[in-house]
């Protein structure tokens, strides 16, 4: 554990929070990709098998239970409790052009040809690009309220703050793992016109909006 | 690489 992980790992947890905290006190899912969340729940299960045969610290378990069960949470919040609110017509990113060339990439790219290994790399691939349903649905009716923007942020810093990481553990410990750092990179970049648009609009009072 | 496959990261 180094400074840049923790950091990395208590911005991925504040963003979930953030997000969960607003749907339940604005009761409402309006402006949130369900199909994010789904995928994002998916990434979750399929990396955290592990929770049952492996045991790294208590602190890895608790953050994994954790993941899961605020990741479901959503999904629930947003499809049955406030399905009313849910923006479905602009939520349409086709998913499977995801899942697919994730499980593709999985059986290409994996450290041993098991089922748990395959369904950790399938994770990997999957989680670089599960945010693109939200930033679609964001490009689509052209506006993030405040707070999704906020959630967005801590998202994107999560992976970000994960590169420093990994460039520390690779000069501190030799460690290295290039499945996690390509998708990582690739992950990163995504955010990177938002991480812009943060900056130079929601820091400075105003209202997230895209140009057409 | 032998401990990419550690996963003790989230």
């Amino acid at each position: 554990m180094n400074l840049f992980r923790l950091m990395g790992d208590v911005s991925h947890v504040l963003a979930v929070f953030i997000l969960l905290a607003k749907i339940w006190r604005t009761r409402s899912a309006a402006g949130i990709s369900g199909r994010s969340q789904i995928l994002f729940t998916i990434v979750y299960l399929a990396r955290y098998m592990d929770l049952f045969f492996s045991f790294i610290s208590l602190y890895n378990t608790v953050m994994k239970l954790l993941f899961i069960s605020a990741s479901c949470a959503t999904v629930y919040l947003i499809y049955f409790k406030f399905r009313a609110t849910y923006d479905g017509n602009h939520d349409t990113f086709r998913i499977e052009f995801v899942l697919v060339p994730s499980l593709l990439l999985a059986f290409i790219f994996h450290y041993s040809m098991s089922f748990f290994e395959l369904a950790w790399s399938f994770s990997i691939f999957l989680e670089a690009v599960a945010i693109l349903p939200q930033l679609f649905m964001v490009t689509k009716t052209g506006e993030a309220e405040n707070i999704t923007s906020h959630y967005l942020f801590a998202l994107g810093s999560y992976r970000a703050l994960y590169i420093l990481n990994w460039i520390y553990r690779y000069y501190t410990e030799g460690h290295f793992d290039p499945i996690a750092v390509c998708a990582g990179i690739v992950q990163t970049i995504l955010y990177c016109d938002f991480f812009y648009l943060y900056v130079t609009k929601v820091l400075q009072g105003r209202k997230l909006q895209v140009l057409p | 690489v032998s401990a990419a496959a550690a996963h003790d990261e989230l």
